[in-house]
């Protein structure tokens, strides 16, 4: 992985008495390398580097012993303050029920995600409703409703001739007389590219006020990753992301370009298709997930 | 890239960055500079606004020239379609054969996926709405089951085309990868030299892991063509470069959108253009 040859690099180094700016240049090649191989977004990787440069011509590694462990420790603990602290919690209302939306491209995971945060919420001694709000993609209701029943949580559906914006609205009230706590809405995958569904989103969220909008994101995106999320931010606001299929071997380097782009804590990871795979997300894990 | 006046290593270094943030990949993208470095040099090029059209000639040519069309001599001819999970796979399989429905052809196709919630219903509706049968059994099947149960349908039925669909998989989930291996072996022990046409769906917001998906599937089951679905987001699919140079799998048909005839054959020039888009 890229501990290793930093550590390569900058071994030759080592007696030779002084660390010149040519090799940090050398070493900061690695970085933006190996970096990039695990798909990080290239501005994020030029600012990045930018960072780690500045201190990889610090004292404390120009003058040690060892200054390829350095740069990695250096390295390290960027990636660690970029991707921030460990925050799988939910934003809830004072006043049930808690509105959440999730939202994102299509296939990246939503529906599975809503079903997989029911039952989370569930075992916290929450009471749930999952909502199917994508009136499109053929059988996404019957998808969430099959979900629903395996887990036995309830979900609302209006069917699919009733516009998502109603569903959602049919859904608050519904869960007001159910006694339902915290409402989770499914919406369909969308490019942040359509304004026509952009602005159903927008829709959505001026009629229900979410209290918490999660971008749900595949493990697996590539570059495009920072155009997806600082569009959805910008259109709608977003709390929180949902990173999914961190259960292949994708280095997941769409999650620090998501999070450096707008901010936003990676709040859970999916971790395999079945209902309990879903993790609070921990940023350290990714760290060296991406260091490889 | 535009308005230069000189050719430097600013033009080459925003080139390579053009191809890099398209998911080319680094390693790629350096190569393919630096080709165009030396070709710049042999040919004594000294007109800057001419790089992009040669970058994108040469990436159109790794391409290969023209698209390689799926086999369709068989009778029936049996198309597996493969992928990691929600790349697609359902979707294409709609739009195939709705568009070799138009051509006069008979279509039938397998609810290969038994296992996520509500895929055989999806696909069935797909079915419903392109006018084509579905053979399919109950969820939980074993899909070789009814893989083995199509490829004897789709020849009673004199079917000209069967497509076979199957459940999206992680590719370093070995005990799926070898469900998938059976299924090709079970095809071919239906019909021998089956299944005609193996093709990877990927999705075009993947990145850099799609080299190891077309590798390992293409260990698992051997594949005869990529399908690139999304293409009408904003992630442009550089990545089937490295795959094509490692592995020569063609790309076949691109993905633009989610309705049945949102599907379009491969075109390498269009495609290195729209890299650069
Ligand atoms: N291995 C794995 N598969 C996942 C994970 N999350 C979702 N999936 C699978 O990914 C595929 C797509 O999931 P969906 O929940 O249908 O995705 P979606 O975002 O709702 O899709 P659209 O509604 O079409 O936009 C399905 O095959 C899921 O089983 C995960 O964490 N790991
Ligand atoms: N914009 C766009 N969306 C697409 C395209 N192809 C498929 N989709 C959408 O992507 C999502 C997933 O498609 P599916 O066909 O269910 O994908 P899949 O690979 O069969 O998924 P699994 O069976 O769960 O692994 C759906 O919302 C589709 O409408 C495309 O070319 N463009
Ligand atoms: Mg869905
Ligand atoms: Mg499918």
């Amino acid at each position: 992985g890229l501990a290793e040859k930093l550590q390569n690099t900058l071994k030759k180094l080592r007696g030779k008495g002084k660390v010149t700016e040519a090799d940090v240049a050398e070493a900061m090649r690695e970085v933006r390398m190996a970096l990039l191989a695990a798909d990080v977004n290239l501005k994020v990787v030029k600012d990045f580097v930018a960072r780690v440069k500045e201190r990889a011509i610090g004292q404390d590694v120009l003058e040690s012993l060892t200054p390829g462990q350095q740069v990695v420790k250096v390295v390290h603990d960027e990636l660690i303050q970029l991707m921030g602290g460990t925050t799988s919690k939910l934003n809830m209302s004072s006043k049930p029920p808690t509105v959440v939306m999730l939202v994102g491209l299509q296939g990246a995971g939503k529906t599975t995600t809503v079903a997989k945060l029911g039952l989370y919420l569930r075992k916290q001694g929450r009471r749930p409703l999952l909502v199917a709000c994508d009136v499109y993609r053929p059988a996404a209701v019957k998808q969430l409703q099959v979900l629903g029943n395996q887990l036995d949580l309830p979900v609302f559906s209006m069917g699919t001739g009733v516009s998502p914006v109603d569903i959602a609205r049919g859904a608050t009230e519904y869960a007001v007389a159910q006694g339902r706590d915290v409402i989770l809405l499914d919406t369909a995958g969308r490019l942040h590219i359509n304004e026509e569904l952009m602005d159903e989103l927008k829709s959505i969220k001026s009629t229900v006020k979410p209290h918490e909008i999660m971008l749900v994101v595949d493990a697996m995106t590539g570059q495009d990753a920072v155009n997806v999320a600082d569009s959805f931010h910008k259109q709608l606001g977003l709390d929180g992301v949902v990173l999914t299929k961190l259960d292949g071997d994708a280095r997941g380097g769409a999650a620090l370009s998501v999070k450096a782009v707008t901010g936003c804590p990676i709040k859970f990871a999916g971790m395999g298709e079945k209902p309990d795979a879903l993790e609070p997300f921990h940023p350290d894990r990714l760290a060296s997930r991406i260091l490889g | 890239v535009t308005g230069r006046t000189k050719i430097d290593d600013e033009l080459y270094d925003e080139l390579e960055e053009a191809l890099i943030s398209a998911d080319v990949g680094a390693e790629t993208s350096i190569e393919l500079v630096e080709r165009l470095r030396r070709k710049v040099k042999e040919q004594k090029i000294s007109d800057p606004s001419l790089l992009q059209g040669l970058l994108q000639e040469e990436i159109a040519a790794i391409l290969g020239g023209e698209a390689i069309p799926v086999n369709l001599g068989n009778q029936p001819t049996v198309i597996l379609i493969v992928g990691v999970n929600g790349v697609g796979k359902t979707t294409t399989i709609a739009k195939l054969a709705h568009r070799w429905k138009q051509e006069g052809r008979k279509v039938l196709l397998a609810a290969g996926d038994t296992f996520r919630a509500a895929a055989i219903d999806q696909l069935e509706i797909w079915g419903q709405r392109v006018g084509v049968e579905v053979i399919r059994h109950q969820e939980g099947a074993d899909p070789s089951a009814v893989a083995f149960d199509a490829v004897q349908a789709a020849k009673s039925r004199e079917s000209d085309v069967l497509i076979i669909d199957t459940a999206g998989r992680l590719h370093n989930k070995s005990h799926l990868m070898n469900e998938l291996s059976k299924i090709n072996r079970v095809l071919d022990r239906a019909m021998p030299g089956a299944p005609h046409e193996t093709l990877l769906v990927l999705d075009a917001t993947t990145g850099q892991n799609a080299l190891s998906q077309a590798r390992i599937f293409g260990e698992a089951v051997g594949l005869t063509g990529l399908v690139l679905t999304k293409l009408d987001g904003t992630a442009k699919g550089g990545v089937i470069l490295a795959i094509h140079s490692e592995l020569q799998t063609p790309v076949k048909f691109i993905g633009i959108g989610e309705k049945m005839d949102d599907l379009r054959d491969f075109d390498p020039g269009e495609f290195a253009k729209a890299l650069f888009g």
